[in-house]
C-alpha cells in the first residue's frame, strides 16, 4: 500500500458516496446513467468473487464490501426508490455493445484461463468503458449538475492515482499488471476531455456546459 | 496460486 493507491481508493469511495448522497438529499437521480450504474455494480460483483476465497487484508475486504453494497444501493435507489426521476429518455447507451467485447477479450486475453481469473479479467476490461453511458449521457443533455461533475471528477481521479500507484509499484517492488494497466490508462484517457471541462469551467463556478 | 493474492488491489 503507498499514498496513491490509498488516494486511489479514497477517491473511489469519495465518488460513490457522492453519488449516493446526491440522489438520497435531492431525492432525484436525474442527470445520472443507470446504465453505467448496471456496469460498475456488474465490474464489483466479477470482480470480487475472491471475497472468499482470497483473504488478503482487512481493509481490502472491508472495501470490497462496501463498494459492492454501495453499488447495489445506488441501482436500487435509481430503479426502485426513485423510479420516477430517472431520465432514462437520456440514458440510451446498450449495454451489450460494452458487455460483449469485454466478456470477449477476457475468454481471450487473460493470467490463467479459469474462472476466478476471467471474471477479474472481464471487470477490469468492463470497468474501462463503464463510464461511457454516463459521459454519452452528458453529451446527449449537453450539460451535468455541478454535483455531478464532482462525482465524474472523483471517479476518474481514482485510475488516474492508480497508473500512479502502478509505476510507483513497478519501480518500487518491479511488480506490475500489463492488463490492468493498460485498461487502466484507456479508463483514465476517457476522462480527459472531462477533465480538461472540470477544470477549465466548474472549478471556475460555471456549470459544466459542453459548447454547442 | 492465482496472481490475485500478489496483486491485492481493489
Amino acid at each position: 500500500m503507498n499514498i496513491f493507491r490509498l488516494g486511489g481508493d479514497l477517491a473511489h469511495l469519495l465518488a460513490i458516496i457522492i453519488l449516493l448522497l446526491k440522489i438520497w438529499t435531492t431525492r432525484s437521480c436525474a442527470g445520472i446513467s443507470g446504465k453505467s450504474q448496471i456496469l460498475f455494480a456488474l465490474t464489483f460483483t466479477a470482480r470480487y468473487l475472491d471475497l472468499f476465497t482470497n483473504f488478503v487484508s482487512v481493509y481490502n475486504s472491508v472495501m470490497k464490501v462496501v463498494y459492492l453494497a454501495a453499488a447495489y444501493a445506488t441501482l436500487y435507489l435509481m430503479y426502485v426508490k426513485f423510479k420516477a426521476t430517472y431520465d432514462h429518455n437520456h440514458d440510451t447507451f446498450r449495454l451489450e455493445f460494452l458487455i460483449l467485447p469485454a466478456a470477449g477479450l477476457a475468454l481471450i486475453i487473460n493470467h490463467e484461463f479459469s474462472i476466478i481469473e476471467v471474471m477479474w479479467t472481464f471487470s477490469i476490461y468492463l470497468e474501462a468503458v463503464a463510464i461511457l453511458p454516463q459521459l454519452f449521457m452528458v453529451s446527449k443533455t449537453g450539460e451535468a449538475e455541478s454535483i455531478t461533475s464532482h462525482y465524474l471528477f472523483a471517479l476518474g481521479s481514482y485510475r488516474a492515482l492508480y497508473i500512479v500507484n502502478w509505476v510507483y509499484r513497478y519501480y518500487s517492488e518491479g511488480f506490475y499488471d500489463m492488463i490492468a494497466t493498460l485498461a487502466g490508462v484507456v479508463q483514465t484517457v476517457l476522462y480527459c476531455d472531462f477533465f480538461y471541462l472540470y477544470i477549465t469551467k466548474v472549478l471556475k463556478g460555471k456549470k459544466l456546459q459542453l459548447p454547442a | 496460486n492465482n496472481h490475485l493474492l500478489v496483486h491485492d488491489e481493489l
